[in-house]
């Protein structure tokens, strides 16, 4: 499983830190990992 | 040829050393921005800013501001997507900036 | 020949890393012109409304936001001491620091995508040290250039 790292909370860092991240994230199957999660209806949403 | 091509590789260098220069100066005039204390006064956006930048506009916008060297994992579990923050130099806030 | 070969190597290497440099250094004069644009717009804002805004409204640099689909559930665990949070999405999400917000909320006068008005290159010229200035047209030229 990919895991990546990065060190916030400084302004202005090198700014293309979070796109691996992003581009991680919007290349994974969101409906194969919901298949494999097994329920496909959304959980009522929660609020923080 | 070859003298030729010694006189472009010292005029690299010096191109070289002065980005270096300028790139040592650049990152001191930005700490020295973000340090005065008017301009920390000033650096702030509006709920409304954020807003303006995501798209579709009705997302949820989590805002998170952090102690400096907070570490945030992003993992990849079987189910989702795990973000963990870890701070060891004070409390983390974080809130959902309103629709509104 | 070989020595001549080594050195033909030596200057790629060279060429590559002042391309990276340069870059770097583009990237710093970009956060400079956004921040003191950013600074300079909240002053003026402030000097016409005669009030700060309220502290509940603004949302102070250092910031990373995360944003994602309103129907995403998002499971949120927190310590008492607020130092570690722990958060599970079950939706795609994205991760932008500040000065990519303050990017797209054009401080940095489209210095970086090609928008850069004769106007705005005047106001970012104005914004940093006299050295910077040629970067700073060099930028707007280059982006102003047709795609090739």
């Amino acid at each position: 499983r990919s895991r990546i790292l990065v060190s916030i909370g400084e302004s202005f860092g090198t700014s293309d830190k979070f796109q691996k991240i992003n581009q991680m994230v919007s290349s994974t199957d969101w409906s194969l990992k919901r298949r494999l999660e097994g329920d496909s209806t959304p959980k009522p949403l929660k609020r923080l | 040829r070859y003298q030729e091509l010694q006189r472009e590789v010292s005029e690299l260098s010096e191109a070289e050393d002065k980005l270096d220069e300028l790139i040592s100066k650049c990152n001191l005039q930005l700490r020295l921005l973000t340090e005065d204390s008017n301009n920390k006064k000033l650096g702030y956006v509006r709920c409304q800013d954020l807003r303006n930048t995501v798209d579709p506009p009705d997302q949820i916008v989590m805002v998170i501001r952090a102690p400096p060297e907070t570490q945030m994992t992003v993992s990849e579990p079987s189910q989702g997507y795990q973000i963990s923050l870890k701070s060891t130099n004070g409390p983390i806030d974080v809130f959902l900036c309103p629709e509104d | 020949a070989q020595e001549f070969r080594n050195l033909e190597l030596e200057k790629q290497k060279r060429l590559e890393r002042i391309r990276q440099k340069r870059s770097q250094l583009e990237e710093l004069i970009l956060q400079q012109i956004a921040f003191k644009n950013l600074v300079q717009r909240n002053q003026a804002n402030e000097a016409s409304s005669k009030t700060p805004p309220p502290p509940g409204s603004v949302i102070q640099l250092p910031f990373i936001i995360i944003n994602t689909d309103v129907r995403t559930v998002i499971d949120c665990s927190i310590s008492s001491d607020k130092c570690e949070y722990l958060f599970n999405f079950d939706n795609m999400f994205e991760i932008h620091d500040d000065i990519e917000i303050l990017k797209r909320m054009g401080m940095s006068l489209g210095l970086e995508n090609g928008k850069c008005t004769p106007e705005n290159l005047a106001v970012a010229k104005s914004l940093v040290p006299k050295s910077l200035e040629s970067y700073v047209t060099g930028m707007a030229r280059n982006t102003n250039r047709t795609p090739p």
